[in-house]
């Protein structure tokens, strides 16, 4: 049980803070790094210690999570959550709104590494961000045109509307 | 392997039988505030034996059934199929220990006419599973010779509630063990759920190490 | 002390859930209410008791918060927060990317129940939703020209690309 | 009374004295990811007499002070301050129970000399202040006889830490008082963090009523 919690954690950290890491192609550069807290006497216990994680977007001094912005810390959270994958990877993935926080530059590194996992899960994406629809291969509009009843419609990206609302010619 | 489709029916928002294909790698999905989009999502963690309902945003596990709106009366039950496609994975050596292995008990025989199944007569091999048979069976990510894979979860407004692998009842403890080890099911790092990404870090020390565990 | 957070507890629940109350003014109709949590006795008192909310969105059954979609909950607290105002009003808000949530028929709601509150408070609003940008009477601009070190400089809409990055004849 | 203007220098990414004037009555912040916009929120909460690091993401107070970047040195200290408009109120019959009626006390003297300050002689008036004066001032929202009330807090790395109205030093509890009853500095509805909204409504009952509680 340790050796194996040691390996996920080590290839978790490569993925994750290595140079190649997903951090860095997240942020555009940087670095980051996942740590196990040592107690007083400076010990480390793999199957017991908490994890810290130290990340310092390019240009800037490293800093704790949380003093991270909302958006740098959603990609932070995005870099992590794809350095699992990779190390264990599972045929689907579900990101409800991850896109909600990010601006226009995040957004687009965001889809660009999204892209680069395709080959061994498949994602399911829900958004209002015009960006990420343009990124996906398909989209599914959800529209209650019956008051209270969800109904799915397929729609193209020129039919959904700045406001998310499906346009009509779609229901139909 | 790989997500096929995802069929819900008097779940949440979802009143009518709706089916949401998911071929290609990437899949979009729009719509207004309050649509049902996350209810999607709900779905998905549901049929995989999700237990507790405040996770699936409600007060009690009824109220995942279609509860009526202006125009329509409450449904009487909601039903979730997940299906996956299970083709032969090309020869790579790779074995799954599937339930052919396991010993004779209750529940999992259904499930180990799964695997009889296909070839007939095999169900007079009942007497055969005390002494495991070789896996002759090509190898699949998920242990089931079928090439899809279906798993249902329904519950009725009277509280009975059941779990169905390609059409046939099974408990929870066997969609568990279908899963084990492909890392479905295991939220932890597989759904991120709205609002839910910077918590996901902003979690303190030993909680993150259970995000850890789960992937160990 | 009894008396006056009664006072304060049914000028809310008006502000919030009556008939011209904030709820259905953001909601575009609906209903809500406020409800003290009675005990097992059926008891209820005013200074001890948990604060029930019950919303329902146009043309739904009426649910728990919890039930609201991520773009319902967020409408749903902006209504309580404004309606917290107007019954003790404070001279500032401070909303920081409250519209991340929200599809656009929502933001524009949202605007115009903000422009109602003008005469009592200043709003501040942090944002990335072209549309809120134009509701504010003023823009501020944050960069980091110098990476690391924030500086403010004043901006016109046109000047905010599609990414929240400032053009650089702002900075300037 | 209104917000008239922040002034932040080595207060987190704002190394440089930076001035944001509030003057029109919607004021909208832009910028990407990472910028400083909620610095500039922490700002607002940090002069207002916030004493918990956690809540404006740090994990020690020290950390509001400028901690240097690839070009720049960490600052000695952080220094914020907001500056309110406090004109006098048409006469709407509404007294401010101002500081003037205080019994004379430990601290609240140097904003006692703040009421006296603009017309001279009445530093003498020290002992009037035993028996309550008439206020005779003319009414405004801030119980200070000024036009403008400028709220300054200052860390430096050693370690101390000043606050301060019009450049006179005060306690936290000489600002808490400038405030009461205003509405400001209570966070509990006037500042909505980011990411927060929701959790406004998730809190369980009890919590909710801590909402209402500062209201009244
Ligand atoms: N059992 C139920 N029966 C009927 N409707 C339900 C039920 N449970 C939830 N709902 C409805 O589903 C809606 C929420 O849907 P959902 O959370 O999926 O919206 P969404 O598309 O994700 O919106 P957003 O963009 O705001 O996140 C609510 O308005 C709620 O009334
Ligand atoms: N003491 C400090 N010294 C220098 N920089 C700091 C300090 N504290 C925080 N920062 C920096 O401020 C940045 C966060 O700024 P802030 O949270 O205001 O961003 P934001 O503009 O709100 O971004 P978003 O749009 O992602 O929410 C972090 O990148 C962090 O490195
Ligand atoms: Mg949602
Ligand atoms: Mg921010």
């Amino acid at each position: 049980c340790r050796t194996r919690f040691e390996k996920t954690f080590h290839e978790v950290r490569e993925n994750f803070a290595g140079n190649n890491g997903l951090f860095r192609k997240l942020f555009g550069g940087g670095k980051a790094d996942i740590i196990m807290q040592a107690d007083e006497q400076g010990n480390v216990d793999m199957l017991d210690s908490g994890i810290e994680i130290m990340a310092k977007p390019p240009g800037k001094e490293p800093c704790r999570l949380s003093q991270l912005s909302g958006g740098e810390k959603t990609m932070a959270a995005v870099a992590m959550l794809l350095a699992i994958f990779k190390t264990r990877p599972s045929p689907y993935a579900i990101l409800d709104e991850v896109d909600a926080a990010l601006d226009e530059a995040n957004v687009e590194r965001f889809c660009d590494v999204i892209h680069s996992f395709l080959d061994t899960s498949h994602f399911i994406v829900i958004t209002h961000n015009k960006l990420t629809m343009q990124a996906c291969d398909l989209l599914y509009g959800i529209t209650m045109q019956e008051r209270g009843v969800s109904k799915r419609v397929s729609v193209r990206l020129d039919q959904v509307g700045a406001d998310g609302r499906i346009a009509q010619d779609a229901i139909d | 392997m790989r997500l096929a489709k995802l069929t819900l029916a008097g779940f949440k928002s979802f009143a009518n039988r709706t089916e949401i294909p998911f071929d290609p790698p990437i899949v979009g999905i729009v719509g207004p505030n309050g649509c049902g989009k996350s209810n999607i999502v709900d779905a998905i963690k549901w049929v995989l034996g999700e237990q507790s309902a405040k996770s699936l945003r409600g007060g009690a596990m009824m109220d995942v059934i279609f509860n009526g709106s202006a125009t329509r009366k409450p449904c009487g039950m909601a039903s979730v199929t997940l299906t996956f496609d299970n083709p032969v994975i090309k020869d790579n050596g790779y074995r799954v220990s599937g339930i052919g292995y396991r010993e004779e008990a209750d529940g999992p025989e259904s499930t180990q006419k799964l695997q009889a199944e296909p070839s007939g007569e095999a169900s007079d091999a009942k007497s055969e599973t005390r002494n495991p048979i070789p896996d002759t069976r090509p190898s699949r990510a998920l242990p089931v010779d079928l090439d899809t894979v279906a798993v249902t979860r329904q519950l009725f407004r009277d509280g009975t509630s059941e779990y169905l692998i390609n059409g046939r009842r099974v408990r929870l403890r066997d969609i568990r063990e279908l899963f084990m080890d492909t890392g479905i099911g295991t939220d932890a790092y597989s759904v991120i759920e709205q609002g839910k990404v910077a918590q996901m870090l902003d979690s303190n020390p030993e909680q993150r190490r259970v995000i850890f565990e789960e992937a160990a």
